[in-house]
């Protein structure tokens, strides 16, 4: 594995986006997969769209049927890539704009897919191996605790203690090896985080915490997924 | 407690802006957290309906600001302080931009297979 990696250095990630105030994170953790996944198969970067989420993807959970996404009321990663996958496809974002709302009904048309799922998977906890999953298939959807997110500004999130209560789904993109440590005056590992609080928040919309201890449960619920060659329409 | 200035203006990270709550009276503490909020009303286009709703969620503000440094005590190789939401109360941020389902996977989900990493 290579000491540092950046899928945004090789055209794998697009422009930070906002969710807005609409808990649809999920959302934009399992586009923001799907997008590198799908660069990665055609070699080009297309914005999907996640109110195609919001508003057709009501996935429910196999063993929990009451527990189903649910736009702006929340969902996950695994069950988007599921309707995706299910549905034919994401739209382009510029097909199916994102609002913010989830009062709309489904408008998806499966003349405009523009990625398609092949595959999908969950990743084990060991974090060689979200590392080279992520070296190897590209970006991947993530759950975290955020709530030191809530005040971070910048720097490598290390904090002694957080909750690994998952509450919030990101996109893994990176990760380095030296990130300084000023107060434990050494260099530690990080792993880079997109986002989808627009690029006023963190570092130009990206957050990075360290690596190596399961830090606010980055390592708990890691997905990735395969795209198949599409020729949008 | 102390208060990430850069937070507030966004310019220079390396300018921390102490405010020093044995010395200072009441008065000044109250002064330097309108100015905060004021900056923050500024840089993050924030208007409230009335002046009920800005002083509750001045008061919010406020408490965060405690909250920020509380985070930065725990967090030290980042930095934390006033960000987009320092006028949401966690539940409020919990419930406007936070959304992961309770989480249980599947027991049929698909694992990724082991891949080689010592080469």
């Amino acid at each position: 594995l290579p000491e540092d990696f950046d899928w945004r250095d090789k055209g794998a990630v697009g422009p930070v986006k906002n969710q807005g105030s609409c808990g649809s994170c999920w959302s934009f953790s399992a586009t923001g997969a799907l997008e590198g996944a799908h660069f990665l198969a055609t070699g080009e970067l297309v914005s999907l769209s996640e109110q195609q989420l919001v508003d057709c993807d009501h996935e429910c959970d196999p063993e929990e049927p009451d527990s189903c996404d649910s736009g702006c009321n929340g969902g996950l990663m695994n069950s988007a890539f599921e309707y995706t996958f299910k549905a034919g496809g994401l739209m382009r974002e510029e097909d199916y704009p994102y609002t913010g709302t989830d009062r709309g009904t489904c408008k998806f048309d499966k003349n405009k897919v523009a990625a398609r799922v092949a595959n999908f998977s969950v990743v084990s906890l060991d974090e060689d191996q979200i590392a080279a999953n992520l070296v190897k298939n590209g970006p991947l959807a993530v759950a975290i605790n955020a709530v030191f997110m809530q005040t971070y500004i910048g720097g490598v999130s290390c904090p002694y203690i957080c909750s690994r209560r998952l509450d919030h789904g990101v996109l893994l993109v990176g990760y380095g090896s030296a990130g300084y440590s000023p107060i434990r005056m050494k260099d530690k590992p990080y792993w880079i985080i997109k986002n989808s609080w627009g690029e006023k928040w963190g570092e130009n919309g990206f957050y990075k915490i360290c690596r190596g201890r399961n830090v606010c449960g980055v390592d708990s619920m890691v997905s990735t997924v395969a795209a198949v060659q599409t020729t949008s329409q | 407690s102390a208060v990430q200035a850069d937070a507030l203006n966004g310019d220079d990270p390396l300018i921390r802006e102490v405010v020093d709550g044995q010395d200072a009276s009441s008065s000044n503490l109250l002064s330097a957290e309108q100015h905060h909020f004021s900056l923050f009303k500024s840089k993050f286009k924030k208007s409230y309906g009335s002046q009920e709703e800005h002083d509750y969620r001045f008061s919010v503000f406020k408490a965060n600001l405690r909250r920020a440094a509380r985070h930065q005590a725990l967090d030290p190789t980042a930095s934390h302080g006033v960000t987009q939401f320092s006028d949401l109360t966690p539940a409020e941020f919990r419930k406007q931009v936070l959304g992961l389902r309770r989480l249980r996977l599947p027991k049929d989900a698909n694992e990724a297979p082991i891949l080689p990493t010592s080469d």
